[in-house]
């Protein structure tokens, strides 16, 4: 099974292998093409010799043979390249951890604990609202005591207006001065019996 | 030091092309061109030396590319730099498990935290606040039952009188 | 309420009438006014 080297291909941005790969097929395309061209020079230097013998297939064969020879070496040493890169240079040891994976070491947490800690915060935010609203039902009772108070002090100032007329005009205790007038006409009924009888 | 791994980098593909410099030698080359080599020795070598040069050329020019394109030297750096920061640790370090719920759910936490711990203070402000506002309410309630009784008293004392002067009313009746 | 901290809970919970209170004023006042009508026939009375 291919270890597709996920680790490394999020760290670097694409799997190692890919990217051996396209450097070998980079590499096999310049050889094509560098064999391709000497090929072509090696035929127009023959030009210059119309009376050899050799023919252009022979060029050709010779082509295919050092090709041929050239690609074997080539994919040997490659895949030795290759394996050393991989194992060496394209890899992340399996000790290291990538800076932004750092969370998982610090917090790791389980199904449950990521639930327990959702929960918390459900509960947390069901409060605050529940707080939220007592808040403005707090603040609408004291607009309400305002008001109230205001007419309860209204009240009361109307009973202060009302005992001050009574004390400017002499009567500073209605209670009292009935309680002395009622004596007082007791007093005069006792008299007036008094006086009754002994004019009998 | 062991070599960063950039250095390796180099080091590994110019020997990987020193190799195959060496596999592809001239030796090699004007024996399968032998017919073009007895016929021109001197411009078989040449050619040769060019093919090398322009294969090696070519050849360092494309891992030049590769290196720019995946900024490989800064890339390999920073690589070099974590490894040697885990260098004490021994056990394997977590990886993606490839399951997304199961990966995300650490990277959420972080945040989670945070929202946590901000819930927890404005929460607390907010209980401070409305522990201040609750006392207030009450103060409030206080007053107000305050207000009830002197105005119950007030009202009791007018009606005191009432009951005076209906006596007095008496009096003078009889 | 159940989210809330119990002594809001409970200060919420306990919030008077305040319209009941407003209301109880009225006959306070209409007492007065009948304490004040038979203190004038009183006074008159007395004159």
């Amino acid at each position: 099974s291919v270890n597709p080297m996920a680790y490394e291909a999020q760290f670097f941005g694409f799997t190692p292998q890919t990217c051996m790969l396209r450097i070998y097929i980079a590499f096999q395309d310049y050889l094509f093409e560098v064999m391709l061209v000497v090929e072509s020079v090696i035929l127009k230097k023959l030009d210059g010799f119309p009376g050899c013998k050799i023919s252009p297939l022979q060029i050709r064969k010779s082509t295919e043979k050092f090709l041929l020879f050239m690609k074997e070496h080539l994919d040997k040493l490659f895949s030795k390249m290759e394996e050393v890169l991989l194992q060496l240079v394209l890899n992340i040891p399996k000790n290291v951890l990538l800076p932004e994976d750092k969370v998982h070491e610090q917090y790791p947490y389980s199904k449950e604990q990521l639930e327990a800690l959702q929960d918390e915060i459900h509960q947390l935010q069901k409060q605050y609202r529940a707080e939220a609203s007592a808040g403005q039902a707090l603040r609408a009772e004291l607009e309400e005591q305002k008001a109230v108070q205001a007419e309860l002090e209204k009240i009361l100032q109307w009973f202060d207006g009302l005992e001050n007329t009574c004390r400017e005009h002499g009567t500073g205790n209605f209670k009292e001065s009935f309680a002395f007038l009622t004596q007082n006409a007791k007093r005069l009924q006792d008299v007036l019996k008094d006086v009754e009888e002994k004019s009998k | 030091a062991a070599p960063g791994r950039a250095q390796m980098f180099a080091t590994v593909v110019d020997t990987f092309l020193e190799k195959l410099v060496a596999a592809g030698s001239y030796q090699r080359f004007a024996n399968c061109y032998r017919c073009f080599y007895k016929l021109q020795p001197e411009m078989t070598r040449s050619i040769y030396d060019q093919f090398i040069s322009q294969l090696q050329a070519s050849i360092k020019e494309e891992i030049q590319e590769v290196k720019n394109e995946g900024n490989l030297e800064t890339v390999f750096n920073s690589l070099d730099k974590i490894v040697e920061e885990a260098k004490n640790r021994e056990e394997p370090a977590w990886r993606p498990s490839g399951i997304p719920e199961e990966d995300i759910r650490s990277a959420m936490v972080p945040y989670l935290l945070k929202h946590r711990s901000y819930l927890q203070k404005i929460l607390k402000e907010k209980e401070e606040e409305n522990r201040k506002v609750a006392e207030s309410v009450l103060a409030g309630r206080d007053r107000i039952a305050e207000l009830q009784q002197q105005i119950q008293a007030r009202k009791h004392a007018w009606q005191a009188i009432s009951k005076e002067q209906r006596e007095l009313v008496m009096t003078f009746k009889e | 309420p159940t989210y809330l901290q119990t002594s809001q809970a409970r200060v919420l919970s306990t919030k008077p009438n305040y319209q009941q209170i407003l209301d109880e004023q009225g006959p306070v006042l209409r007492c007065l006014e009948l304490v004040l009508d038979e203190l004038q026939q009183t006074l008159k009375l007395l004159q």
